[in-house]
C-alpha cells in the first residue's frame, strides 16, 4: 500500500460527508446507500466514523460533474477517468468527484428504482410479463396517462406488483421545487419548451420548469434519467426514440450498426439521418459503490496500490462479492489503527452483498498440494451407487449463484459449497438434490470453480483454484496443478468449460480462454486468446461457462447469456427462472 | 461471421475523427499519471524516456516489465480508472 507524501491523514476520527448533487442515472436513495456502504468499508476496520450532513461544509464533500467541473482536473467524457479525490485536509482536500459522463449503476447494468405504485420503492424486474407479453424496459402500456411503469416481479399478470419509473413527469431532483414534476410546455428565455433541456446551463444537466413560466416564476428541477436514457453522444440523458431511421433503415432497438467498436447506440429523435442526435445505450455501467469506496480511500490518505486485487489499485474492475483486500486493510490501519470491531479478515457480509464464499488455500506454485503423478491412480472406496440427498431442505432456488454448472450424462448439474443438484430433462419432477459432492466424487474440495465431462471418455474434470482432478466413475487422478495442462500463472481459476468436439475443450479464465486437447491433457499452441474476440456480446468475466443443449451459456450475477454455435447471442435471461426453472 | 452486406462506418457527431495513436495515448497517459514529465521527455530522447516511463508504469501496475508499448500495456492504458496520479503528489 502507499500513503500520500507526509502521511497526510485526518486529525479526527468522527468525519462528516455531504453529497452536493446527484447523478440522474440512479435514484437518490440508491446513491446515498452506495456511499454509506462505501464508507462502511473503511469504518469496519478502523476507529473512523462517517456521518452524512446536508448543509454546510463537511470534511468530505462529494459531487458529480463532467469535463472541467471547477477544480482544474477535467474529466474526459464516457469511460477513461471515472472519478478522483483529494488527500485529507481543509477546503477541496478530502473531497471526492465522480464523472457524470459515466453510466453509474451498481455494476451490473441499469437500476430502475420505482416510486409510488404498490411495490414500496422496489426496483423494476426486467424482463416482466404484462398481458402475456415480455418487457425489458419501462412501458406506458395499460395506462392512458402516459406514465412509465414497470413490474417489480417477473410477472405483473401473476403478482400485480408495480411501481412508476423515473420520469420528469413524475418528479424532479434538486433545483428549488421540492421534487415537483415538470410542467410542459414551459417558457424559458421567451421560448416554449415541451421537453427537458440543457439550454442555459454549461454543465450539461437536463432541467425543466415546474411551472408554466420559468421567466416569471424561476421554479425549476433537474430531470431524472429515464431507463432508456442515452449516455454520452451529443444528447446525454435524452431517451432513445424507437423506431428511428439510420441510413434509410428503421431500427426499433439499440444497434451497433455504423460503428466499429460494437458499442450499442440509438437516436434520440425519430430520424438520425436528418437530425444527427444520438447516444450510447445503457450498458453494465460502473458500480458507484466500488468507485466510491476507492475514492474514499484517497480521501482518507491512501494512495494507489500496485496490488491488482486491492481496492486501491487504480484500474476499475467489477467485483460481485466485494471483500477489502489485506493490502488495503494494512494501509488504512497504518494511518488510523484498528477499530474495535471484528478482526479485519472476518468481515461481516455487507447488507446488500451476497455472503462471501470461503476461500480454499491454494497450493503454492511449486507444485500441487499432492504428490500424485499422471500415471498414479488414486483408489477411492466405492460409495453406494446412487447419490443420497444430503439435505433436501437446501433448495437450489434459494441459491443466488453457483460455483459451477455443467451437463453430465445429459443432465444439468449445479454445484455449490460441496453440494450439487441435478435438473434432468428426463424427470418431469424438476430439480433433484441436494446431493453431496464428496459422496459422489470423493476427495474434492467443497468449493470448485468449473466442471466438464469429456464427451468421448465420459471422464469428469473438476477445477478448483489452480488444481484439477479427473474422475473416471468414482476413482480420481489428482489434484494436479493446471500448469501441467500448460496453463500459465495468469489463470488464477477456471470459470468454465465448453466442449468443442474432436477431443477439444475450451477452458475459460478471466477474459481469456485456452483450448485443451483432452487426450494429451495439454492446451494447444497459440492460447490463451481473448474471449471477446470470438464470443462477442457475452460478459467477459462470467462466473460460469457451460455447454447445454448445444448452446454456449455465460452466467454473470443472476443472468445468463446464451450463444449459438454461430456466436450469436440469442437469449439473455435468468439462471434461476429459465435454466433452473424455479417457480 | 461475415455480414451479408458491407458495414457502413459512420463518424458520429461529437466523436473524434481520428482517435489518438498508440504513442500519443502512451505519452499523455504517462505524463498525466506522473510516470514522466515534459521536461524529462525534452531532456532525453523521446524513445529512451518513453521506455523508462513505461517500465516504471508496468512495475507500478503489476504488468510485465518490458519497457515496450505492448498489448497488455496499451490495454491497461485504455482501461477505465481513477484520475488520481499514480506517482507524485
Amino acid at each position: 500500500f502507499l500513503t500520500f507524501q507526509g502521511d497526510l491523514k485526518w486529525d479526527h476520527m468522527d468525519l462528516t460527508y455531504r453529497v452536493m448533487n446527484y447523478s440522474p442515472d440512479l435514484d437518490r436513495a440508491v446513491i446515498d446507500d452506495a456511499f454509506k456502504r462505501a464508507f462502511k468499508v473503511w469504518s469496519d476496520v478502523t476507529p473512523l466514523t462517517f456521518t452524512q450532513i446536508y448543509s454546510g461544509e463537511a470534511d468530505i464533500m462529494i459531487m458529480f460533474g463532467s469535463q472541467e467541473h471547477g477544480d482544474g482536473y477535467p474529466f474526459d467524457g464516457k469511460d477513461g477517468l471515472l472519478a478522483h479525490a483529494f488527500p485529507p485536509g481543509s477546503g477541496i482536500q478530502g473531497d471526492a468527484h465522480f464523472d457524470d459522463d459515466e453510466f453509474w449503476t451498481l455494476g451490473t447494468g441499469l437500476v430502475v428504482k420505482t416510486r409510488y405504485g404498490n411495490a414500496n420503492g422496489a426496483s423494476c424486474h426486467f424482463p416482466f410479463i404484462f398481458e402475456g407479453r415480455s418487457y425489458s424496459r419501462c412501458i406506458t402500456e395499460g395506462r392512458t396517462d402516459g406514465m412509465l411503469w414497470c413490474a417489480t416481479t417477473a410477472s405483473y399478470d401473476a403478482d400485480k406488483t408495480y411501481g412508476f419509473c423515473p420520469s420528469e413527469l413524475l418528479y424532479t431532483n434538486g433545483g428549488n421545487s421540492d421534487g415537483s414534476p415538470c410542467v410542459f410546455p414551459f417558457i424559458f428565455d421567451g421560448t416554449s419548451y415541451d421537453t427537458c433541456t440543457t439550454d442555459g446551463r454549461s454543465d450539461g444537466y437536463r432541467w425543466c420548469a415546474t411551472t408554466a413560466n420559468f421567466d416569471r416564476d424561476k421554479k425549476y428541477g433537474f430531470c431524472p434519467n429515464r431507463d432508456t436514457a442515452v449516455i454520452g453522444g451529443n444528447s446525454q440523458g435524452d431517451p432513445c426514440v424507437f423506431p428511428f431511421t439510420f441510413l434509410g433503415q428503421s431500427y426499433s432497438a439499440c444497434t451497433s450498426e455504423g460503428r466499429q467498436d460494437g458499442k450499442l447506440w440509438c437516436a434520440t429523435t425519430s430520424n438520425y439521418d436528418t437530425d444527427k442526435k444520438w447516444g450510447f445505450c445503457p450498458d453494465r455501467g460502473y458500480s458507484i459503490f466500488l468507485v466510491a469506496a476507492h475514492e474514499f480511500g484517497h480521501a482518507l490518505g491512501l494512495d494507489h496500490s500496485s496490488v491488482r486485487e486491492a481496492l486501491m489499485y487504480p484500474m476499475y474492475s467489477y467485483v460481485q462479492d466485494f471483500q477489502l483486500h489485506a493490502d488495503d486493510i494494512q494501509g488504512i490501519q497504518y494511518l488510523y489503527g484498528r477499530g474495535s470491531g471484528p478482526e479485519p479478515t472476518s468481515l461481516a457480509p455487507l447488507p446488500t452483498e451476497e455472503p462471501l464464499p470461503t476461500e480454499e488455500p491454494l497450493p503454492t506454485e511449486a507444485g500441487s498440494a499432492s504428490t500424485t503423478t499422471e500415471e498414479e491412480e488414486e483408489e477411492t472406496p466405492e460409495p453406494t451407487a446412487e447419490p443420497s440427498p444430503v439435505d433436501p431442505s437446501r433448495d437450489a432456488c434459494a441459491e443466488k449463484n453457483f460455483d459451477a454448472i455443467t451437463e453430465i450424462n445429459g443432465e444439468l448439474h449445479f454445484f455449490k459449497n460441496g453440494k450439487y443438484w441435478i435438473r434432468s430433462p428426463f424427470w418431469k419432477s424438476g430439480i433433484q438434490g441436494a446431493f453431496s459432492v464428496a459422496d459422489t466424487w470423493p476427495g474434492l474440495p467443497a468449493a470448485i470453480d468449473a466442471v466438464f465431462q469429456d464427451v468421448l471418455t465420459k471422464r469428469v474434470f473438476f477445477f478448483a483454484g489452480r488444481q484439477f482432478w479427473v474422475f473416471s466413475g468414482k476413482s480420481a487422478v489428482g489434484p494436479r496443478g493446471i500448469e501441467k495442462l500448460g496453463i500459465g500463472k495468469e489463470a488464477g481459476r477456471i470459470s468454465g468449460a465448453l466442449q468443442r468436439g474432436r477431443g477439444k475443450v475450451l477452458l475459460f479464465s478471466g477474459e481469456n480462454y485456452w483450448r485443451l486437447d483432452v487426450k494429451v491433457q495439454r492446451v494447444d499452441k497459440g492460447y490463451p486468446r481473448a474471449t471477446e474476440d470470438v464470443f462477442t456480446g457475452v460478459p467477459l468475466d462470467a462466473r460460469n461457462v457451460f455447454l447445454y443443449q448445444d448452446k454456449y451459456h455465460f452466467c454473470h450475477g443472476s443472468f445468463y447469456w446464451r450463444m449459438t454455435p454461430r456466436y450469436q447471442v440469442d437469449r439473455v435471461g435468468y439462471v434461476k427462472y429459465d435454466i433452473l426453472q424455479c417457480p | 461471421p461475415l455480414q451479408s452486406k458491407p458495414q457502413a462506418v459512420v463518424t458520429f457527431p461529437g466523436e473524434l475523427l481520428s482517435p489518438l495513436s498508440d504513442v500519443e495515448l502512451a505519452e499523455s497517459y504517462l505524463m498525466r499519471f506522473g510516470y514522466t514529465t515534459e521536461a524529462e521527455v525534452r531532456r532525453s530522447s523521446k524513445h529512451v524516456s518513453l521506455a523508462k516511463a513505461l517500465r516504471k508504469m508496468q512495475k507500478q501496475l503489476g504488468l510485465k516489465e518490458t519497457g515496450e508499448l505492448d498489448a497488455s500495456t496499451l490495454e491497461a492504458m485504455r482501461a477505465p480508472r481513477c484520475g488520481v496520479p499514480d506517482v507524485g503528489g
